[in-house]
């Protein structure tokens, strides 16, 4: 594993400790797009299948646990604890997820590295992966006004991103068969839905003011 | 490459 990769999980794994930090602190889901956690939900279930038949390390093993337990805890919170769920705001979250879903499914029916079971829900995985962020986006877009907590959250999952691509850069240049053009393009493809993010992220950050994205 | 490690990442 290399110093991107790692890099990677870590914004990663900080990403959603600034998520569930933000919910139990604040008592609050404002400004979450819950569709996009239960897209989460799906993605790391879909992916994970491999978890009892294929062992590369603990630590992966470790994070894959960690993956589907924190956004089974989020969804659960948004969802069903009384607090939290009153804040959420669902007249906002409008996009119509099921439509990525099936997308996905269909797209990785024809695209994929094998015809097996695992195979395919892997693809499946990366493809609703890349486009799951877009419900939050939308929802980022129409209140305008982010608060600190959610402008990091996203901040941290493009990084995320970010590092898996100098990650896989690095890779093809060390390891002499590296080559994975689903993942990579897939990979691209969602990086780039973050690109208009963070450029008013970064324009808030030097303004030393508050994150507001044009409507 | 075997086929365990063609998904090593996460």
């Amino acid at each position: 594993m290399n110093i991107f990769r790692f890099a990677g999980d870590m914004t990663h794994l900080i990403s959603i400790v600034v998520l569930l930090l933000k919910i139990y602190a604040t008592k609050s889901c404002s400004g979450i797009s819950l569709k996009t956690q239960e897209l989460y939900v799906i993605v790391f279930l879909a992916r994970y299948l491999d978890l009892f038949t294929d062992f590369i390390s603990v630590y992966n093993t470790v994070m894959k646990l960690v993956f589907i337990g924190s956004s089974l805890a989020i969804v659960w919170c948004m969802r069903m604890h009384r607090a939290v769920k009153r804040t959420y705001d669902k007249e906002l979250d409008t996009f119509r997820h099921y439509f990525l879903v099936l997308g996905s499914f269909v797209l990785a029916l024809l695209l994929h590295e094998k015809f097996t079971f695992q195979e395919i829900f892997w693809a499946f995985s990366i493809y609703l992966e890349a486009v799951a962020i877009l419900p939050q986006l939308v929802m980022l877009q129409r209140s305008g006004n982010v608060d600190n907590l959610t402008g990091q959250y996203v901040f941290f999952l493009g990084a995320y991103r970010a590092f898996y691509i100098l990650n896989w850069i690095y890779r093809f240049f060390t390891e002499p068969h590296f080559s994975r053009w689903i993942a990579c393009l897939s990979g691209l493809v969602q990086t780039a839905f973050y690109a208009d993010f963070f450029y008013y992220y970064f324009i808030s950050w030097k303004n030393n003011a508050k994150l507001q994205l044009p409507a | 490459q075997s086929e365990a490690q063609a998904h090593d990442e996460l």
